[in-house]
């Protein structure tokens, strides 16, 4: 919040459009004013009255460079908005930069996200350091309803909760790095980089990098659907294979590459499959495994086919991995492979098995790979 | 993924004072010679300290890239008035 907590007094706020960007019809924009209010009524008591002329609380105006406040626009990029927190005169009031390209989709900048940051400002909210917020100061694209429960706390420690609101569900808060407790979902290299996968988040790690960098997979790959179950990268075709639910897509570098998504089964995984909990490429002998519940496959990458002799129990070929509580590890969240050692994820664990010795040599926190 | 940073070191202290007097409140006419500036060097540290970066009160690859990326105009420090 803003200090001193500058908030309106009063739970029904006017708004007035002043003017129209021409990136779109303007019943685009009306709709994306209108769900970007809407994402604030529908978890406050607030509700958001339309004026057609004279004063609101809310003058919403495009404009580009000096556009009449002193706080001029710098043209394409940068800046893409501002806002005044709630406030006689200005207080409240909302520009857009009219440089910038403003769009309903992915592409460029999307006017309902900024819209809905903005009015966030335009209510009192400041901003906020979790990269999954709205109120983070920097764009990204994510689909969906936007707030975080970050947001939403800062916007009802204001105004109170909706007493009668539908269930919203709010985007989770960014997992953190050093939490104890923290489990991935996926796990892989990506041309010497480590990119570990949590919830919509992925951190890289890159040798060079002191400090791993988080991001929100959506805003790096919009494609993407927004929680990954597992990736490995084979370093040969350099290419990386990034598993979500029955689908995979493929990543060359940082690029997708077109014929993706396809099909698991395309594998050759039988259709009761549906979810590939961890994968990784053996370097070594050319094979990738593929784990699915308690058991794992063995995919050869040569010729394209899924080896005999499998599924395998997982209990089995990789024993010695054990809980604290002494229950034998049947299941596992991610793995990578790195010199002789096969590293694999369970919750907040990573077992360090040796390859040649067939055993696990050694137990680690799982965000020991985030420098933890 | 990765901007390239400006080759030119003037280039990318002007892009870092231009960001800092924007979002941080950063006074006009009080900075010296770039090296003995701690003013800049504390804003920039309150910036890193926000994006979560590693706080080096440096212009680092990581913190240039992040004052380079599109964002909403609001100070993240600076009282409003």
């Amino acid at each position: 919040l803003f200090p001193r907590k500058p908030k309106w007094q009063n739970t029904l706020v006017t708004f007035r459009v002043t003017n129209y960007t021409p990136d779109l019809e303007k019943e685009d924009v009306d709709r994306a004013i209108h769900n970007a209010l809407k994402v604030w009524s529908v978890v406050t008591p607030l509700k958001f009255k339309r004026l057609r002329e004279g004063i609101a609380d809310i003058m919403i105006s495009f404009g580009r460079r000096e556009h009449g406040d002193h706080n001029p626009f710098d043209g394409p990029e940068g800046l893409l908005a501002h806002a005044y927190p709630p406030g006689i005169g200005i207080g409240g009031d909302t520009h857009f930069d009219e440089d910038e390209i403003w769009t309903k989709d992915s592409h460029a900048y999307n006017l309902f996200l900024v819209a809905a940051h903005e009015f966030g400002h335009a209510l009192g909210m400041a901003h906020s350091n979790d990269p999954g917020s709205l109120m983070y100061p920097v764009y990204s694209y994510t689909s969906g309803f936007p707030l975080s429960e970050d947001d939403i706390k800062g916007i009802q420690e204001l105004y109170g909760p909706n007493p009668d609101h539908k269930k919203v569900k709010p985007q989770p808060e960014a997992p953190k790095k050093c939490d104890p407790e923290l489990s991935i979902d996926a796990v892989t290299e990506l041309r010497g980089e480590v990119l570990i996968f949590k919830d919509r988040y992925f951190w890289r790690v890159h040798p060079q990098f002191t400090e791993p960098e988080l991001a929100l997979i959506q805003s790096t790959w919009p494609q993407l659907p927004k929680k990954v179950n597992a990736a490995y990268e084979n370093s040969e075709k350099d290419i990386v294979i990034i598993f979500s639910g029955i689908r995979m897509w493929a990543l060359n570098g940082y690029t997708l590459v077109p014929g993706y998504p396809k099909y698991i089964h395309t594998l050759g995984l039988p259709k009761s499959i549906r979810k590939i909990d961890a994968a990784v490429y053996i370097s070594d002998t050319g094979k990738t495994l593929l784990f699915t519940d308690e058991e794992y496959w063995s995919y050869n990458e040569q010729s394209g086919t899924m080896d005999h002799g499998y599924p395998r129990s997982i209990k089995d070929d990789f024993p010695g991995m054990q809980e604290r509580d002494g229950d034998e590890v049947d299941e596992v969240d991610a793995a990578t492979y790195k010199n002789g050692y096969l590293y694999l994820y369970h919750e907040n664990l990573q077992y360090e098995y040796s390859y040649n010795r067939r055993k696990v040599v050694r137990m680690m926190k799982a965000n020991d790979l985030l420098n933890c | 993924f990765t901007k390239p940073v400006p080759a030119n070191k003037t280039d990318t202290w002007l892009l870092g004072e231009r960001y800092l007097r924007r979002f941080y409140g950063m006074q006009p006419g009080l900075l010296g010679n770039p090296k003995s500036s701690d003013v800049m060097t504390e804003k920039i540290r309150a910036m890193q300290s926000f994006f979560k970066l590693e706080v080096t009160g440096k212009l680092d690859d990581n913190t240039l890239e992040v004052m380079k990326k599109a964002r909403c105009g609001v100070p993240e420090v600076a009282e409003y008035n």
